[in-house]
């Protein structure tokens, strides 16, 4: 059995490890619960967020 | 003393690295004059940076019957093993193997001992796992000896007896020193372990960079610091230390031919002082394996001229044209090959991967394998089934951990009970819980991650007719999805077979699509005739969250395993790593 996620375009960053072993065609033994990626929306809004900061 | 009478602590062997990098770093800095970042000099060496030999021994072995054995080590990509000792319950080895080790790199080394058969496979007798990390933490002057418990493979509390393994992290001035020694005696004719300028340029021009006369006489002065003439050991080891990090003098490795410089100019001295171990016979570990497994191969196997296993092509060989399954171990960092016997991947082969088995697939084949999987799940709902527990234990030794189990194997009644057995609550935690913009690993599995559907179409699925719109049907697929990233997470048999919500959001809603059995093993996944991932029979959630967008969450039933149920309903707040549901047998 597989389970099968689908994220919206440019809504995760997934972990570089995981990104380099599927690019060689090469699966990656995880764990429930150990790190898939980051949202690449949240991280640019706390980037904006701490823009904003700055400059007031 | 230092005037308190207290003598002050002595540095960690990883302390006395990491000031002896620090050291270079400035003194490269200085030279290059890019010393003017205050901040960039006052800094430390990172973590990253990090790099060293740590030279591993297999002493020997104390075991609990007689039998011919040998060991492997296993240190990410690389296996190597030992001599086959002769029958004993006491074998001994003593074969050493140097290895580098990164911080950013495989560090958890696995020695496994395998006692020798004639006609078949090695069977694994025990192992055990060092990490070397810690190694650098312990202020260890000399080489020391470590008895270590071998485990049963098929138990993880019970041992097999001992192994006594020695480890020691070689010192950078030592690794440069033997290097200059080794290759001051290159050409070193008259063997007085000293270099005159005719066999210092002769090492120059062995080097292969072309340096002009004058400058080989430039650097022989700049050797020779105490002005009498010649080189020695210690000034050829500060020359090529500070040379190759200013302007290096050795483009490539004199014993393979690499062009070195392309990463930190440390790791190229331990690159060349691993390659002339290789050629010098100085270890005695047979290289070449990327698995343990692999090392362990019967004789036949030995035989044949394709028995080479190359860390290059190892994703272009797994898959559908391997003979056998690796994964990468991301705890350990490790390739580690997947059980499976080789009947079945030559039946799937047969199966999903020619034109005949498509022939097959049309003319039948879907409602045999959903038969058969309606029919399993009725026998794994039996009492009866419950006698299976041990043998399949028996079958995945040392791949399943019954002390993470939530209950004991008695408590299981039928088969299928344990199959989707429980983990105790602190087995599996959740990283970064409280941050919802991480997102974590929806069950224990074999994952591949791709940015975009092109990408995961040129790497894995190979199904001609796999899309998006074809995965998610068109009452769960929404325009956002298009071209979207995806992560696949396949379970194998031997795995926890619950699955976890993956982010924090609502359970907007489920639909079920009816479908076939196919494996979803990578053989049918890879084949371009078989659409596994858009014909299997699925359920799709959608989960709505503030920082992914929607995500939906796709639970695809396989031959035999083909019974879906989740735990939550429409509606739900889910939090990440919240139990989703489970696969059990069945159709």
């Amino acid at each position: 059995s597989t389970v099968i996620c689908v994220f919206e375009k440019d809504a995760i960053q997934f972990d570089a490890d995981l990104l380099a072993n599927s690019e060689r065609s090469l699966e990656t033994l995880v764990e429930v619960g150990t790190t898939l990626g980051v949202s690449k929306r949240n991280r640019g809004l706390k980037v904006s967020e701490l823009q904003k900061c700055s400059i007031e | 003393g230092n005037g308190n009478g207290v003598e002050p602590p002595l540095p960690s062997r990883f302390s006395r690295f990491r000031s002896r990098l620090r050291l270079r770093r400035h003194r490269g800095r200085d030279r290059c004059g890019a010393a003017g970042d205050a901040s960039e000099s006052g800094k430390g060496v990172a973590a990253d940076e990090f790099a060293g030999i740590a030279r591993i021994r297999i002493v020997k072995a104390d075991l609990r019957f007689k039998d011919k054995f040998f060991a492997c080590l296993s240190l990410g990509e690389r296996t190597y093993r030992t001599e086959t000792s002769d029958s004993t319950h006491r074998p001994v080895w003593n074969s050493e193997k140097k290895v580098v080790i990164e911080t950013n790199g495989p560090h958890i080394a696995r020695i496994s001992v395998f006692e020798t058969n004639r006609f078949s496979k090695n069977t694994l007798v025990g192992y055990c796992e060092v990490d070397l990390f810690d190694l650098l933490t312990k202020d260890l002057e000399e080489e020391h000896v470590e008895d270590l418990a071998l485990l049963d493979p098929s138990s993880s509390t019970t041992t097999m007896g001992t192994i006594s393994v020695s480890c020691y992290i070689e010192d950078p001035v030592e690794t440069e020193q033997s290097f200059a020694r080794r290759v001051l005696a290159i050409v070193d004719y008259n063997e007085d372990g000293k270099l005159s300028l005719s066999e210092f340029s002769d090492l120059m021009k062995a080097f292969g960079n072309g340096l002009a006369v004058n400058k080989i006489e430039e650097l022989f002065r700049q050797a020779d610091t105490n002005g009498d003439g010649i080189v020695d050991m210690d000034e050829l080891a500060a020359l090529l230390a500070d040379q190759q990090e200013k302007e290096p003098i050795i483009s490539n490795c004199p014993v393979c031919g690499e062009s070195l410089g392309k990463y930190d100019k440390i790791n190229d001295m331990i690159h060349m002082t691993l390659c002339f171990d290789e050629g010098t016979g100085n270890q005695i570990m047979t290289g070449g394996f990327l698995t343990d497994k692999q090392a362990a191969y019967g004789w036949m196997f030995k035989l044949s001229e394709w028995a080479n296993f190359s860390s290059y092509d190892v994703g272009l060989r797994s898959g559908s044209t391997a003979s056998h399954i690796l994964v990468f171990d991301r705890r350990t960092k490790r390739l580690v090959e997947e059980a499976i016997d080789g009947k079945i991947v030559l039946s799937m082969r047969a199966l999903y991967q020619s034109k005949v088995g498509l022939t097959l697939i049309d003319s039948g084949v879907k409602d045999i394998l959903k038969n058969l999987s309606e029919k399993q799940g009725k026998k794994m709902n039996s009492p009866e089934s419950a006698k299976d527990i041990p043998k399949f234990l028996e079958l995945f030794a040392g791949q399943i951990n019954m002390d993470e189990t939530k209950d004991p194997i008695e408590s299981f009644k039928t088969f299928n009970e344990f199959f989707i057995r429980q983990l105790k609550p602190s087995a599996r935690p959740i990283a970064h819980i409280d941050d919802g913009s991480i997102a974590t690993c929806a069950a224990d599995c074999r994952l591949m991650a791709y940015s975009s559907v092109d990408e995961s179409t040129r790497f894995w699925i190979k199904g001609r007719k796999f899309s998006i719109e074809g995965l998610l049907g068109a009452d769960a697929h929404y325009n956002a999805f298009k071209n979207g990233s995806l992560v696949i997470f396949r379970l194998a048999p031997q795995d926890y077979h619950r699955f976890h919500v993956p982010v924090s959001g609502t359970v907007e809603k489920f639909v079920e699509i009816p479908g076939c059995l196919y494996t979803v093993n990578p053989i049918a996944v890879n084949s371009k005739y078989c659409n596994v991932f858009t014909e299997n029979k699925r359920v799709i959630s959608i989960i709505s969250t503030p920082e992914f967008g929607k995500v939906a969450f796709v639970a695809i039933g396989a031959t035999m395993v083909g019974s879906i149920t989740f735990v939550k309903k429409e509606g739900d707040y889910v939090h990440k790593g919240d139990e989703f549901g489970y696969f059990s047998f069945g159709g």
